[in-house]
């Protein structure tokens, strides 16, 4: 504390200026946390390869989330069944925001080998982690795929909520359009599945479920 | 609004800059780098009243309220934050998820005389 100088505000002792960083610093820590939602700070423990990050916050260009409180997600996928490396691959994705908020929009992307035998019809189906057998798991969507390199899959908002599990399951099945591939064409990987180029969802969610305001209001 | 100066006793905004890596955050806050944590410090006299740092109607309407009612007033007038505007932050969450969000009036802008 400085005697010789009064706080300007309160008239009281000023406050050393290595005193008043320290507080500055705290201040920031506790206005950050506060301003996420966030009881204290995340410990990451599998942070994602720079380079996928890197090609993450190339999507995510910083500026302005759309209005509305919005939120955009970047959820990097985990290959669980190494059983078979081409496209019918089970992505699992961790995603505990799910519950709490609003899926607006939600695209699965892809990177297709330069490997791939023709035009591929693809089928992404979600999986229930608690069940077993075909009937656990549900068609979301069906695309055709003709070129390598990445694709942004639009999924259905509506079928990838409503679960209280924070872990999502996604099953490609993929399968060539023409009958004249070869059963071996599709035994070469055609997806890749680990580095930068692992699949990702990328979804704009909303900081909480629209009409809960108004039903509150009223 | 003034940026404070040593010696200017009245209400100001006071600038602090803070890099995340003085917080040992840069590991889960992707962007930006810091962000401007600024605060309002300083004396509100009387004849500051009202005024807000940015448009002087507020400070006229206030300024003739005192005048008409009581010169020296009883209650005392604060230097608060009258403009701020959002933080747009990229983290990664406790799943390893990139997030990117805005969070609502981080940054003061101006203070002012309530």
């Amino acid at each position: 504390q400085g005697a010789e100088s009064a706080c300007s505000t309160c008239g009281g002792p000023t406050v050393a200026p290595q005193a008043e960083r320290a507080l500055v610093l705290e201040l920031a820590k506790q206005q950050i946390l506060k301003g996420l939602h966030l009881t204290s700070r995340p410990k990451i423990t599998h942070p994602p390869p720079q380079a996928a990050l890197t090609r993450a916050l190339r999507r995510l260009q910083p500026g302005s989330v759309a209005p509305g409180n919005r939120e955009e997600v970047i959820s990097f996928a985990t290959i669980t069944d190494s059983s078979t490396s081409t496209c019918s691959s089970m992505l699992t994705f961790h995603l505990s925001t799910l519950r709490s908020h609003h899926l607006y929009q939600a695209r699965l992307w892809l990177h297709m080998l330069p490997t791939l035998p023709g035009t591929l019809y693809l089928r992404i189906f979600r999986r229930d982690p608690r069940r077993r057998g075909r009937g656990s798991r549900t068609l979301l969507a069906e695309h055709q795929v003709t070129t390598s390199g990445w694709h942004a899959l639009t999924l259905p908002s509506s079928g990838l909520t409503g679960e209280e599990s924070s872990i999502l399951k996604l099953q490609l099945d993929c399968r060539p359009l023409q009958g004249n591939s070869t059963v071996a064409g599709l035994r070469r990987r055609l997806l890749y599945t680990a580095g930068q180029q692992r699949p990702f969802l990328e979804l704009k969610i909303g900081a909480n479920r629209p009409g809960v305001g108004r039903s509150r209001r009223r | 609004t003034p940026t404070c100066e040593p010696d200017n006793p009245l209400c100001c905004r006071r600038d602090h800059y803070v890099d995340f890596q003085d917080l040992g955050w840069r590991d889960w806050i992707l962007q930006p780098e810091g962000y401007q944590l600024n605060y309002c410090s300083g004396q509100c006299p009387p004849h500051l009243a009202g005024s807000p740092g940015i448009a002087a109607s507020f400070h006229s309407a206030v300024f003739s309220l005192l005048k008409a009612n009581n010169p020296w007033p009883t209650g005392t007038s604060c230097c608060v934050p009258t403009a701020r505007r959002p933080l747009s932050l990229l983290y990664l969450d406790h799943n390893g998820n990139v997030v990117k969000t805005d969070v609502p009036d981080m940054v003061v802008e101006a203070c002012g005389c309530s």
